[in-house]
Formats: C-alpha cells, sequence, structure tokens
C-alpha cells in the first residue's frame, strides 16, 4: 500500500494551503486534488483495510465538496510545452513522473520487477 | 503458445481467438492466436495489439500493432514514441532487427516490451514492476488477464498427458495421409529433442516447449521462438537464479485433461 506517497504528493502540491485562494488557486488546489484522487485510486487494490487509505478517500470526497471541486478535469498543472525535438534522443527535461524510477521510488527501494512471456504453439 | 507468468507459473495453453495478455490502469495488451494446423488444439500467436493509455504529462495514448509478417517499427500512428507531451519520450520503439525484432520502452511506467517474429508467430515478453501489475481500476475485470493468473483450467494442456501419446507429427502426416499439406518436417520425440538439444542445452521447461512444439508443427522455426524466449527471460527477469524452470505449473482438473486431438 502506498498511501502515504500520494499523500506526500498532495501535500508537496498544496504547500501554500487551500486558504484564502484567488480563482486560478482554486483551480489547482482542485487540480492537486484530482491528482490525489486519481492516485489512491491506483492504491485501492493494495490498501484495503488501510486506515490511512480509507481517511484519505473520505478526505478527498470531504474537500472536493468543500471546494466546489469537479470530479473530471486535469490532474496536472497546465505547463509551457517545448518546441518538440527533430531528433529521438530522451529531452533531459521530460517531467519526473515520466521516469518511474526517479519519480514513484525517490525515497525508497527499488521497485520490484515481474516478467511474463508468451511464445511457441 | 506457452505462457510464463508474472508469478513464474508456466503453462501451454490452447486459448484460440483473441485473448488479454494485460489489462491494467496503463496498458492494456491482447493477442489472437490461430490455430498452427488446420483443427488443431495448438495454436500460436498471429496478432498482437498494444495500447498505452495517455498518462498525465508524459504520453498520448498510443497504440502497436503487429502481426504475421508485419512487425512494425512504430506506433498505428506511424510515430515512434509518446506524442507530442512534455515527456514524449519516455515512451519509445526501438528496431532491433528490421521485421523481426523490436523493443518498447515505457519509462514512465519502469516497462519494457519485447516483441519478436520468429517463423511466421509472434512471440512477447515484458519486464514490469509489481506496482504497475497491481494496478487495476475497481470495476474493471479484476486483473482477469493471461500474464497474472495464467490461462483458463479448459485452456490449459497437458504436456505429459500429449507426450504420453502417439502424436507425433510422424505418425500425424502418415494418418492423415496424402491429402493433407505436407509437413515441413516429420519429428519422432527422440528427433525433436535432439534438434532442440542444438539450441537449448539445458532440459527446462523452455526445451519442452521446444520439444512440444516440434512434435505439433514439424516447424524447426520453434526452437527459434523458444531459444529467443529464453534469452527475452536473461535480460528481463529480475531474479537470475529463477531463469530455468523444471516444473510445469498444472492446475488441470479431472476429466479435464487434454487428449489427443
Amino acid at each position: 500500500c502506498r498511501i502515504m506517497k500520494c499523500n506526500s504528493e498532495f501535500l508537496a502540491a498544496t504547500s501554500s494551503g487551500p486558504h484564502h485562494l484567488g480563482i486560478e488557486e482554486a483551480s489547482e488546489f482542485c487540480t492537486a486534488l484530482r491528482a490525489y484522487a486519481h492516485c489512491t485510486h491506483h492504491t485501492a487494490r493494495t490498501c484495503r483495510g488501510d486506515l490511512f487509505y480509507h481517511s484519505a478517500v473520505h478526505g478527498i470526497d470531504d474537500l472536493m465538496a468543500q471546494h466546489n471541486c469537479s470530479k473530471e478535469g486535469p490532474t496536472s498543472p497546465p505547463r509551457v510545452r517545448p518546441p518538440p525535438r527533430a531528433d529521438s534522443q530522451e529531452r533531459s527535461d521530460s517531467p519526473e513522473i515520466c521516469h518511474y524510477e526517479r519519480s514513484f521510488h525517490k525515497h525508497s527501494p527499488p521497485p520490484n520487477y515481474t516478467h511474463c512471456g508468451l511464445f511457441g504453439d | 503458445p506457452h505462457l510464463r507468468t508474472f508469478l513464474d507459473s508456466f503453462q501451454t495453453c490452447k486459448v484460440p481467438g483473441a485473448w488479454p495478455l494485460i489489462d491494467n490502469s496503463y496498458l492494456n495488451v491482447q493477442v489472437t492466436n490461430t490455430p498452427v494446423r488446420p483443427g488443431s488444439m495448438a495454436t500460436a500467436t498471429s496478432k498482437l495489439t498494444i495500447i498505452f493509455k495517455s498518462f498525465q504529462e508524459c504520453v498520448e495514448q498510443k497504440v502497436y500493432q503487429a502481426e504475421m509478417d508485419e512487425l512494425p517499427a512504430a506506433f498505428a500512428d506511424g510515430s515512434k514514441n509518446g506524442g507530442d507531451k512534455h515527456g514524449a519520450n519516455s515512451l519509445k520503439i526501438t528496431e532491433k532487427v528490421s521485421g523481426q525484432h523490436i523493443e518498447i520502452q515505457a519509462k514512465y511506467i519502469g516497462t519494457t516490451i519485447v516483441v519478436r517474429q520468429v517463423g511466421r508467430y509472434l512471440t512477447f515478453a515484458v519486464r514490469m514492476p509489481e506496482e504497475v501489475v497491481e494496478a487495476v481500476e475497481d470495476g474493471d475485470n479484476q486483473g482477469l488477464y493471461l500474464c497474472l493468473r495464467g490461462c483458463p483450467v479448459n485452456q490449459q494442456i497437458d504436456f505429459q498427458a500429449f507426450h504420453s501419446t502417439t502424436q507425433t507429427t510422424e505418425n500425424w502426416a502418415r494418418r492423415k495421409g496424402p491429402s493433407v499439406p505436407s509437413l515441413p518436417e516429420a519429428f519422432t520425440y527422440e528427433s525433436a529433442m535432439a534438434k532442440c538439444r542444438e539450441k537449448l542445452p539445458v532440459e527446462d521447461l523452455y526445451f519442452q516447449s521446444c520439444v512440444f512444439d516440434l512434435l505439433t508443427t514439424g516447424d524447426v522455426n520453434f526452437t527459434l521462438a523458444a531459444y529467443y524466449a529464453f534469452e527475452d527471460v536473461k535480460m528481463l527477469h529480475s531474479s537470475k537464479d529463477k531463469l530455468h524452470l523444471y516444473e510445469r505449473t498444472q492446475a488441470l482438473e479431472p476429466g479435464n485433461m487434454a487428449t489427443s486431438e
């Protein structure tokens, strides 16, 4: 169960807090909440019965209602898109979230990998 | 085809038609298997579709499709990466051998996929983090896909039962007579073993699969399919001491044993 990762990401994204927000900040808070909901959703299977997980799920629903956030919408803030490169070299400025080992396991042991194969008749 | 699951179960399956290999929040892989001989229960993979679902600011949804004699080194839209998003190059296709071997790196989910065409049929291998394997949306099929749960019991072929019958390509060809297309080569159990030993010196389940394939088809290309499947395991499996498997996973119920055709 990786609910603590979801919690930390949400806290990092909303470090300024939801209070006294302007329209733009409120929109960003909803975006962060949706990302939080998305993250918890993906941990649902492994977090069954985990108190932190169930608290988070209820907390998200409450916060969404309090801030009139729609469940549908972006889950990451808009970015200025760099011009596409002609070559296929990896961009050094790729968001960290696009590198699994760097983003998901920054402060934890390397992930366990599994293998599946299908061949022959 | 022969299936090695995420849990290192090893099975030989019928699974004719379209079946999901992987179906989670990030990725969907589906294969279509067709009989290797008219009316045969043994099938091999003739089509493979991989859908990489759109992921945050990394990749747009991309579809990869391979069929017999068509193993492209690009997605269905002609691109070779994840589209126009900021992290598009976290998904990339690399051609290793033209028309025969491609590799797809999906760094944003820590996943590597290898697809090959060996002879007429396709092979598939994947390395994926456990966390991604387990990422199944609630309300979906709860991970009912072959790579996770293996083949349903009624789709498994009992290799030992098959072996104990007299069903070799040699007597199959003799029994069918001259009206059916002739096989490229007819193998006895001993000659199939000898042929497989040339590429697979360790008599593990890859070796046994090779023998099975030669007996059922007479097509020597399946020797290479087993060989490359093992090469892919060597590259992709995280436990180097678990590469060779010797015990076939049996989940057969009484009365449901594979019998002769």
